[in-house]
């Protein structure tokens, strides 16, 4: 399985991992 | 027992593992001993906890690259996978570095990770963005010139992603033409 993923997805991450 | 670490977390796989280099330019030195690997990652998780501790691209000195490849491609033309490849070139203007360039970097990145390109995306090597005095430059580094229709498709994906304008035209180069010829007259293979 191809694991792509759109930039709304990743961007989604940007600040969880930046307050962990 | 009730802390949760980021070990225990279940992060979300790439489906490449990619390597950050950074070269910075010393005269006295040898090219490649400027080159140095900073880490890989293979995760969305471990990517942006890469991104927000380095330092952005536009607070860089002049000279400075930051590369990333995927894990086992180095970034130089010389790689066996990138030899007959090229690059589609974003010219910045001294300007864009305050206005565009993070904006432009950070969107070249996420293209890579999250394998933007659907089927071509296998084409793809890397991107690189330097920084100088005269004008910073973002190229998106794919592994095979001949392969038209997959280069058209990146950089047709590449520009709308990037969000210019479709007045604007960008350039593919091939890494031959350009070891042979300094880069402002290697001539375009394609354009979109």
């Amino acid at each position: 399985d191809k694991k792509s993923y759109d930039r709304e997805f990743l961007l989604g991450f940007q600040f969880i991992v930046a307050s962990m | 027992k009730d802390v949760v670490t980021t070990e225990n977390v279940d992060k979300h796989p790439l489906q490449s593992r990619w390597a950050l280099w950074f070269f910075k330019n010393v005269r006295s030195q040898p090219w490649q001993c400027n080159l140095r690997l900073v880490t890989t990652f293979n995760t969305v998780e471990d990517f942006w906890a890469l991104y927000t501790h380095v330092q952005l691209a536009s607070k860089l000195s002049s000279e400075c690259d930051y590369s990333i490849f995927k894990d086992g491609i180095e970034p130089m033309w010389e790689d066996s996978r990138n030899k007959r490849g090229g690059r589609w070139l974003i010219t910045l203007s001294k300007q864009q570095r305050h206005s565009d360039l993070d904006t432009l970097w950070l969107e070249t990145l996420l293209c890579l990770i999250g394998e933007a390109f659907d089927e071509y995306s296998e084409e793809v090597c890397g991107a690189v963005i330097n920084i100088r005095a005269k004008g910073d430059k973002i190229a998106l580094w794919t592994r095979e010139t001949e392969n038209r229709e997959a280069v058209t498709y990146i950089g047709r994906v590449y520009k709308e992603r990037l969000g210019l304008s479709s007045k604007a035209v960008i350039g593919y180069q091939a890494h031959a033409d350009t070891a042979t010829k300094s880069s402002s007259l290697t001539k375009n293979k394609f354009v979109v």
